[in-house]
């Protein structure tokens, strides 16, 4: 039996929305942990990793490991059956194990609904992601990212991040000309979530495809602050938390030189 | 120009 009740139901609507550009369908791992996602997008440039924690849900229970491979944008046409305001509730039966159910319940439990959808048996790869200490870590604004990742794509396909103690510069250069955005470390905020912070060990210059970042965007309604680590030579994490619950990670493999 | 790199490339199927 796994049964997952969410009262912040609207939070599954913005964790499809943050990752129907990258993944059509996915596994979702349950345990006793809670329940988690990890998935490459169709050409293996990156990597999504998702964990909602079994206590940020308002109730939770899960006697046997489960995994439940989803088709996405299924899922998403259930989801948006449901009201914002709706508590939501996932639950398998260990006697129906190719479907999962959802429910909807109003607010004032007037108005109830269930969606009963098939499973798939979906062959996925794991990655194992080594714990890495990064050169790093860049908090700021998830809105301001967004925005700076959106202008940089007005300029070219590809973005050089550069980060120093300084500040972080965003460059992109094409066939119009090139541009330029730099943003300094915070020197004091009324606001934590206005904040930009920068923890690093060395600077780290890194070029990545604008195209991806532009996808990990749409998470930008899940969390007032992202989270940008990088290292030279390895992939960037983008990492938006979901509050009290858990987070959304990206990975982006860099672009190389040839 | 610069080359896309694969994810895989970075962290091994486990």
């Amino acid at each position: 039996m796994f049964e997952a009740r969410l009262v912040q139901g609207s939070l599954l609507k913005k964790i499809l929305e943050a990752t129907k550009d990258l993944l059509t369908e996915a596994t979702f791992d349950c345990s006793s942990t809670g329940m988690s996602l990890q998935a490459m997008d169709s050409s293996h440039v990156s990597l999504v990793s998702l964990m909602l924690r079994s206590d940020g849900f308002d109730a939770y229970r899960c006697d046997r490991n489960l995994s439940m491979g989803i088709n996405l944008t299924s899922m998403t046409k259930i989801i948006k059956c449901s009201s914002n305001d709706d508590v939501v509730t996932i639950k398998a039966d260990d006697n129906n194990p190719d479907t999962v159910t959802f429910m909807f319940e109003s607010p004032n439990q007037e108005k109830v609904s269930d969606f009963e959808m098939k499973l798939m048996d979906l062959d996925t790869e794991h990655l194992g992601i080594p714990e890495t200490d990064y050169s790093v870590v860049v908090k700021m604004p998830a809105q301001e990212f967004q925005r700076v990742c959106r202008d940089m794509s007005q300029i070219g396909e590809s973005v050089t991040i550069c980060c120093t103690k300084d500040g972080i510069r965003f460059s992109a250069s094409g066939d119009l000309g090139t541009g330029n955005i730099k943003i300094a470390q915070s020197a004091n905020v009324d606001k934590e979530e206005e904040a930009v912070v920068i923890e690093m060990q060395e600077a780290v210059t890194l070029t990545f495809a604008l195209r991806y970042l532009n996808f990990f965007t749409r998470a930008t309604s899940l969390s007032g602050q992202v989270s940008l680590s990088m290292s030279p030579e390895v992939p960037l994490v983008v990492e938006y938390k979901i509050a009290d619950m858990g987070y959304m990670r990206y990975y982006l493999a860099p672009k190389i030189e040839d | 120009m610069p080359k896309q790199a694969n994810i895989s490339h970075y962290f091994k199927v486990r």
